[in-house]
Formats: C-alpha cells, sequence, structure tokens
C-alpha cells in the first residue's frame, strides 16, 4: 500500500485509526 | 524509518508548541528547549525545580551541553519508568555526545523521539495527539511509526497496533 503523494491516501484511515486508539487509551499515570 | 526524516517531521511537531515556531537543531543542543517542552507537557513531574537543574547560557560549551542533555534524557527515561510503567529497554537511546558537539540530525531524531512519546502519553496527551493529527499526512506516518517503535516492544500492556488491532 503506497500513499499517493500530494493526495489522501489508503494510509489515512491507518493514521486516523492508530491516533484515535491513542486518544481512546486509558492513561496510566502513576500518581 | 530514515533518520533523517524523523529529525525533520518531530521539528514540525515541535513547532506545534506555542512559541516554538521555526525551531531548529542548533536550537536544541544545549537541552534546554526540550526542558522547557517537558515542562510544558507534565509540569507536575518536570517541575519548576527540575528545571532549576538545567543550565541556562552554556554557550558553546559542548561538555555543558551534554551535561544539560544527560538530566534530559535521565528524566524521560525516569517519567516512562515512574509515571507511566512502560520499558523502552528496547529503545536504543541517543548519543548525546553526537548532538552536543555535532548537532547530530539522526541521534536528535531519536531524543525528540523520546519526548513524542512523553506527550502522546501524558495526562494532556488528547492535545498532543489532536495537533498531530492535523499535521500533513506525510509527517503523520513518520510520527506514528516513531511512536509505535517506542511502545511496541516487549509486549507493553499499553501498546497500540497499526490499525489498534492490539498487536
Amino acid at each position: 500500500e503506497m500513499n499517493k503523494p500530494g493526495g489522501p491516501g489508503p494510509s489515512e484511515g491507518v493514521l486516523a485509526n492508530f491516533f484515535n486508539s491513542l486518544l481512546s487509551k486509558k492513561t496510566a499515570i502513576n500518581s | 524509518m530514515e533518520s533523517n526524516s524523523l529529525c525533520e517531521s518531530l521539528l514540525k511537531w515541535l513547532e506545534t508548541f506555542p512559541g516554538r515556531e521555526g525551531t531548529k537543531i542548533s536550537h536544541l543542543t544545549d537541552g534546554v528547549l526540550m526542558a522547557n517542552v517537558l515542562h510544558q507537557i507534565a509540569p507536575e513531574y518536570f517541575s519548576e525545580y527540575w528545571l532549576t537543574r538545567i543550565k541556562a547560557d552554556v554557550g558553546d560549551n559542548w561538555r555543558l551541553k551534554v551535561s544539560n542533555l544527560r538530566k534530559v534524557q535521565q528524566g524521560v527515561v525516569d517519567y516512562y519508568q515512574e509515571q507511566l510503567n512502560q520499558s523502552i529497554r528496547h529503545f536504543p537511546l541517543p548519543d548525546l555526545n553526537k548532538i552536543g558537539e555535532h548537532g547530530d540530525a539522526v541521534e536528535m531524531g531519536r531524543m525528540l523521539q523520546l519526548l513524542l512519546g512523553c506527550a502522546v502519553n501524558c495526562e494532556n496527551k488528547q492535545q498532543y495527539i489532536e495537533a498531530i493529527m492535523n499535521m500533513e499526512e506525510r509527517v503523520q506516518k513518520v510520527i506514528m511509526e516513531a511512536i509505535q517503535e517506542l511502545m511496541l516492544r516487549e509486549g507493553s500492556p499499553g501498546a497500540v497496533g497499526l490499525d489498534g488491532d492490539g498487536r
């Protein structure tokens, strides 16, 4: 899967999934 | 991941912090700006007191620069371990001498990668992650791979896979 230069590519959804997963991941901060 | 691309992309990421526009490698080699960014990311850990340990105005003295960089790196390693319960033993720590003495882009990229991991795992991670999601796709991809490299080893319990499948 290669991105097309200059335009939205198939990785756009992968990126959104990844960062949304990061957002929803519970933050495990020790207090 | 190409390291020059890593450094270039993470410099762009750093520019998303208020007042950090136009940041170049040469602005980072004394560790002061990175320490301030860490204070911004997690002020409860990288406190005002911690900041006082970083010497400002070190000029061209590379030994003082490396001394500052060492304190920054140690602070970050401790933050992962003590605050995030996340092991980064697999991650090759940057060569601080190469950063302090030569402003090496490859090593600087790895240093900024460590800061990135703090930002996307800290209590205020939402603002940092959303800022990344507003960046151009090419940069987002490099940042995603940089985060994965930090998080996807040693079966880290909090690891997030490429497509969220928990690999």
